[in-house]
Protein backbone atom coordinates (compact mmCIF):
# COMPACT_ATOMS: atom_id res chain seq x y z
CA UNK A 1 0.00 0.00 0.00
CA UNK A 2 1.23 3.65 -0.53
CA UNK A 3 1.25 5.34 1.97
CA UNK A 4 0.52 8.50 0.28
CA UNK A 5 -2.41 7.46 -1.29
CA UNK A 6 -5.10 8.59 1.40
CA UNK A 7 -3.24 12.46 1.69
CA UNK A 8 -5.04 13.14 -1.81
CA UNK A 9 -8.16 13.90 0.64
CA UNK A 10 -8.74 16.94 2.87
CA UNK B 1 -11.70 13.71 -7.53
CA UNK B 2 -15.63 12.94 -7.82
CA UNK B 3 -18.75 15.11 -7.39
CA UNK B 4 -19.08 13.57 -3.62
CA UNK B 5 -15.11 13.99 -2.76
CA UNK B 6 -15.80 18.12 -4.44
CA UNK B 7 -19.08 19.14 -2.71
CA UNK B 8 -17.90 17.34 0.81
CA UNK B 9 -14.74 19.44 0.72
CA UNK B 10 -16.80 22.79 -0.43
CA UNK B 11 -18.99 22.33 2.70
CA UNK B 12 -16.30 22.11 4.84
CA UNK B 13 -15.17 24.80 3.22
CA UNK B 14 -18.66 26.61 3.70
CA UNK B 15 -18.66 25.50 7.43
CA UNK B 16 -15.53 27.29 8.38
CA UNK B 17 -16.12 30.55 6.43
CA UNK B 18 -19.69 31.02 8.02
CA UNK B 19 -18.15 30.48 11.43
CA UNK B 20 -15.37 33.10 10.74
CA UNK B 21 -17.73 35.66 8.75
CA UNK B 22 -20.37 35.04 11.76
CA UNK B 23 -17.64 36.04 14.66
CA UNK B 24 -16.36 38.99 12.22
CA UNK B 25 -19.46 40.43 11.85
CA UNK B 26 -20.93 40.40 14.74
CA UNK B 27 -18.07 41.19 16.61
CA UNK B 28 -18.82 38.25 19.10
CA UNK B 29 -17.95 34.50 19.81
CA UNK B 30 -20.78 33.82 21.94
CA UNK B 31 -22.42 30.66 21.75
CA UNK B 32 -19.01 29.16 20.11
CA UNK B 33 -17.32 26.29 21.54
CA UNK B 34 -13.34 27.74 21.70
CA UNK B 35 -11.74 24.08 22.64
CA UNK B 36 -13.70 22.55 19.65
CA UNK B 37 -11.86 25.25 17.56
CA UNK B 38 -8.27 24.88 19.17
CA UNK B 39 -8.98 21.05 18.36
CA UNK B 40 -9.68 21.65 14.52
CA UNK B 41 -6.65 23.69 14.61
CA UNK B 42 -4.62 21.30 16.02
CA UNK B 43 -6.55 18.23 13.52
CA UNK B 44 -5.48 20.54 10.51
CA UNK B 45 -1.61 20.75 11.56
CA UNK B 46 -0.89 17.96 12.15
CA UNK B 47 -3.03 16.41 8.93
CA UNK B 48 -1.02 18.58 6.59
CA UNK B 49 2.35 18.14 7.65
CA UNK B 50 2.46 16.57 4.21
CA UNK B 51 2.45 19.71 3.08
CA UNK B 52 6.14 19.50 3.63
CA UNK B 53 6.92 16.53 2.34
CA UNK B 54 4.74 15.83 -0.58
CA UNK B 55 2.82 17.95 -3.38
CA UNK B 56 -0.83 16.20 -4.77
CA UNK B 57 -2.05 19.17 -6.95
CA UNK B 58 -2.64 22.91 -6.88
CA UNK B 59 -6.08 22.41 -5.37
CA UNK B 60 -4.75 20.05 -2.81
CA UNK B 61 -2.14 22.22 -1.00
CA UNK B 62 -4.49 25.45 -1.19
CA UNK B 63 -7.30 24.18 0.00
CA UNK B 64 -5.25 22.67 2.87
CA UNK B 65 -3.15 26.12 3.43
CA UNK B 66 -6.87 27.68 3.67
CA UNK B 67 -8.06 25.38 6.03
CA UNK B 68 -5.30 25.68 8.25
CA UNK B 69 -4.88 29.40 7.92
CA UNK B 70 -8.91 29.64 8.74
CA UNK B 71 -8.81 27.65 11.63
CA UNK B 72 -5.80 29.86 13.26
CA UNK B 73 -7.45 32.84 12.07
CA UNK B 74 -10.80 31.57 13.93
CA UNK B 75 -8.93 30.76 17.26
CA UNK B 76 -7.26 34.41 17.09
CA UNK B 77 -10.65 35.86 17.05
CA UNK B 78 -12.17 33.69 20.07
CA UNK B 79 -9.49 33.48 22.30
CA UNK B 80 -7.27 37.33 21.36
CA UNK B 81 -9.57 39.81 19.71
CA UNK B 82 -13.27 39.19 20.84
CA UNK B 83 -12.08 37.13 23.94
CA UNK B 84 -14.45 39.43 26.29
CA UNK B 85 -17.39 37.58 24.23
CA UNK B 86 -16.12 34.10 24.98
CA UNK B 87 -18.16 32.34 26.94
CA UNK B 88 -16.35 30.08 29.12
CA UNK B 89 -18.63 29.14 31.58
CA UNK B 90 -20.11 27.12 28.90
CA UNK B 91 -16.97 25.59 27.52
CA UNK B 92 -15.89 23.00 30.17
CA UNK B 93 -15.49 20.14 28.02
CA UNK B 94 -13.15 18.30 29.28
CA UNK B 95 -10.52 17.95 25.95
CA UNK B 96 -7.83 15.80 28.02
CA UNK B 97 -10.52 13.08 27.62
CA UNK B 98 -10.48 13.07 24.21
CA UNK B 99 -6.62 14.07 23.29
CA UNK B 100 -5.78 11.58 25.31
CA UNK B 101 -7.03 8.35 24.41
CA UNK B 102 -7.49 9.62 20.67
CA UNK B 103 -3.71 10.22 21.07
CA UNK B 104 -3.01 6.37 22.14
CA UNK B 105 -5.36 4.57 19.53
CA UNK B 106 -2.95 6.33 16.57
CA UNK B 107 0.30 5.01 18.44
CA UNK B 108 -1.95 1.36 18.59
CA UNK B 109 -4.10 1.45 15.17
CA UNK B 110 -2.49 3.36 12.20
CA UNK B 111 -1.23 2.39 8.51
CA UNK B 112 2.19 2.80 9.09
CA UNK B 113 4.54 3.45 11.85
CA UNK B 114 6.65 6.45 11.33
CA UNK B 115 5.82 10.10 12.83
CA UNK B 116 4.05 11.87 9.80
CA UNK B 117 2.15 8.66 9.41
CA UNK B 118 0.80 8.80 13.34
CA UNK B 119 0.54 12.44 13.71
CA UNK B 120 -1.91 11.78 10.47
CA UNK B 121 -4.00 9.06 12.28
CA UNK B 122 -4.25 11.11 15.09
CA UNK B 123 -5.82 13.94 13.13
CA UNK B 124 -8.69 11.95 11.29
CA UNK B 125 -9.64 9.96 14.95
CA UNK B 126 -9.07 13.60 16.66
CA UNK B 127 -11.37 15.58 13.65
CA UNK B 128 -14.39 12.51 14.67
CA UNK B 129 -15.00 14.01 18.01
CA UNK B 130 -13.94 17.33 17.59
CA UNK B 131 -17.21 18.58 17.70
CA UNK B 132 -18.07 17.40 20.86
CA UNK B 133 -17.36 20.33 22.94
CA UNK B 134 -19.45 22.29 21.03
CA UNK B 135 -21.94 19.73 20.93
CA UNK B 136 -21.70 19.71 24.73
CA UNK B 137 -21.88 23.62 25.35
CA UNK B 138 -25.18 23.59 23.08
CA UNK B 139 -26.61 20.52 25.30
CA UNK B 140 -25.26 23.22 28.22
CA UNK B 141 -27.32 26.36 27.54
CA UNK B 142 -30.05 24.37 25.61
CA UNK B 143 -29.81 26.79 22.70
CA UNK B 144 -28.05 27.79 19.69
CA UNK B 145 -27.92 30.87 17.12
CA UNK B 146 -29.31 29.99 13.57
CA UNK B 147 -26.23 30.94 12.00
CA UNK B 148 -24.30 28.68 14.70
CA UNK B 149 -26.33 25.79 13.29
CA UNK B 150 -25.80 26.40 9.83
CA UNK B 151 -22.25 26.43 10.87
CA UNK B 152 -22.31 22.59 12.49
CA UNK B 153 -24.78 21.52 9.20
CA UNK B 154 -22.42 21.93 6.51
CA UNK B 155 -19.69 20.68 9.10
CA UNK B 156 -21.78 17.44 9.45
CA UNK B 157 -22.61 17.33 5.72
CA UNK B 158 -18.65 17.17 4.67
CA UNK B 159 -17.83 13.73 6.27
CA UNK B 160 -21.07 12.26 5.23
CA UNK B 161 -20.39 13.41 1.82
CA UNK B 162 -16.78 11.71 2.49
CA UNK B 163 -18.39 8.78 2.95
CA UNK B 164 -20.52 8.53 -0.04
CA UNK B 165 -17.12 9.48 -1.50
CA UNK B 166 -15.63 6.48 -0.07
CA UNK B 167 -18.24 4.01 -1.08
CA UNK B 168 -17.43 5.44 -4.28
CA UNK B 169 -14.07 5.59 -4.21
CA UNK B 170 -14.11 1.67 -3.43
CA UNK B 171 -16.04 0.51 -6.17
CA UNK B 172 -14.43 2.43 -8.99
CA UNK B 173 -11.07 3.03 -7.74
CA UNK B 174 -10.18 0.13 -5.52
CA UNK B 175 -9.39 2.75 -2.74
CA UNK B 176 -10.37 1.35 1.04
CA UNK B 177 -9.07 3.15 3.65
CA UNK B 178 -10.17 1.94 6.98
CA UNK B 179 -9.19 4.37 9.45
CA UNK B 180 -10.43 7.15 7.43
CA UNK B 181 -13.69 4.77 6.83
CA UNK B 182 -14.22 3.83 10.33
CA UNK B 183 -13.04 7.78 12.02
CA UNK B 184 -15.53 9.27 9.12
CA UNK B 185 -18.74 6.90 10.51
CA UNK B 186 -18.20 7.32 13.78
CA UNK B 187 -18.09 11.46 12.95
CA UNK B 188 -21.38 11.66 11.02
CA UNK B 189 -22.94 9.69 13.34
CA UNK B 190 -22.35 12.57 15.94
CA UNK B 191 -23.75 14.71 13.89
CA UNK B 192 -26.99 12.55 13.39
CA UNK B 193 -29.31 13.67 16.67
CA UNK B 194 -28.13 17.54 15.37
CA UNK B 195 -29.44 17.00 11.77
CA UNK B 196 -32.78 15.98 12.81
CA UNK B 197 -33.24 18.87 14.88
CA UNK B 198 -31.84 20.75 12.19
CA UNK B 199 -33.95 19.30 9.71
CA UNK B 200 -37.30 19.39 11.83
CA UNK B 201 -36.77 22.76 13.61
CA UNK B 202 -34.06 25.93 12.03
CA UNK B 203 -35.07 24.35 8.08
CA UNK B 204 -38.69 25.52 9.72
CA UNK B 205 -37.89 29.06 10.49
CA UNK B 206 -37.59 27.98 13.97
CA UNK B 207 -34.10 29.03 16.70
CA UNK B 208 -32.92 25.57 17.67
CA UNK B 209 -33.34 25.32 21.46
CA UNK B 210 -33.91 22.41 23.65
CA UNK B 211 -36.14 21.05 26.11
CA UNK B 212 -35.26 22.21 29.66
Amino acid sequence: EDPKIHKDEL
Amino acid sequence: MNIFRLTGDLSHLAAIIILLLKIWKTRSCAGISGKSQLLFALVFTTRYLDLFTSFISLYNTSMKLIYVACSYATVYLIYMKFKATYDGNHDTFRVEFLVVPVGGLSFLVNHDFSPLEILWTFSIYLESVAILPQLFMISKTGEAETITTHYLFFLGLYRALYLINWIWRYYFEGFFDLIAVVAGVVQTILYCDFFYLYVTKVLKGKKLSLPA
